[in-house]
């Protein structure tokens, strides 16, 4: 554990609050792309399996059941307390689109062709597009809430974060894992445009708005 | 054998 990782994981956990905490206080998910959430809970049960085979740490095993129960807490409250407010006209990205070449490409790259084995690597890949169907519900509609652009740069940041731990470990550790790190950084690349528009609006004060 | 995984992240 060092310092970008654990920053990483911070930034993970608040984005994981903040889209809770908005549909909870705002009692609505309008904005919010239900797709990209289901990924996300897929994800985390195709990594997580190893929970009960595979012990870290304390720290290790209490995060994985937070992000599982939030994870299925905010698809709980999206389909079905809040299902009135969610804009499922807008979120209309295709999942088997990302689902299936995942499924794919865990199949013919992995570290060991095992079953945990790869539905890790299933995970990995599956978060790196995860995001789309939110991007695409962004670009879509043409704006987003701010709230819902916080939720995005803490998300994107985690992954950027991981990168530079990455890095750290390599150097520190000559410890590195090519799946892992290529898939985080397609994952953080998808950010990239986000990251400008929130830098230059929304920090400024303005509301996230897609150029006509 | 696995030699380079980080299955000790999240």
């Amino acid at each position: 554990m060092n310092v970008f990782r654990l920053s990483g994981d911070v930034a993970h956990l608040i984005a994981i609050i903040i889209l809770l905490l908005k549909i909870w206080t705002s009692r609505s998910c309008a904005g919010i792309s239900g797709k990209s959430q289901i990924l996300f809970a897929v994800t985390f049960v195709a990594r997580y399996l190893d929970l009960f085979t595979n012990y870290v740490s304390i720290y290790n095993s209490v995060m994985k059941i937070v992000y599982l129960l939030a994870s299925f807490g905010t698809v709980y409250l999206m389909y079905m307390k809040f299902k009135a407010t969610y804009d499922h006209n807008h979120d209309t990205f295709r999942l088997e689109f990302l689902i299936l070449p995942a499924i794919a490409l865990s199949l013919i790259i992995n570290h060991d062709f095992a079953v945990i084995e790869v539905f890790w690597t299933f995970s990995i890949y599956l978060e790196s597009v995860a995001i789309l169907p939110q991007l695409f519900m962004v670009s879509k509609t043409g704006e987003a809430e701010s709230i819902t652009s916080h939720y995005l740069f803490a998300l994107g940041s985690y992954r950027a974060l991981y990168i530079v731990n990455w890095i750290y470990r390599y150097y520190m550790e000559g410890f590195y894992d090519m799946i892992a790190t290529l898939a985080g950084i397609v994952q953080t690349v998808l950010y990239c445009d986000f990251f400008y528009l929130y830098i230059t609006k929304v920090l400024k004060g303005k509301k996230l708005q897609l150029p006509a | 054998s696995i030699k380079h995984n980080m299955h000790d992240e999240l």
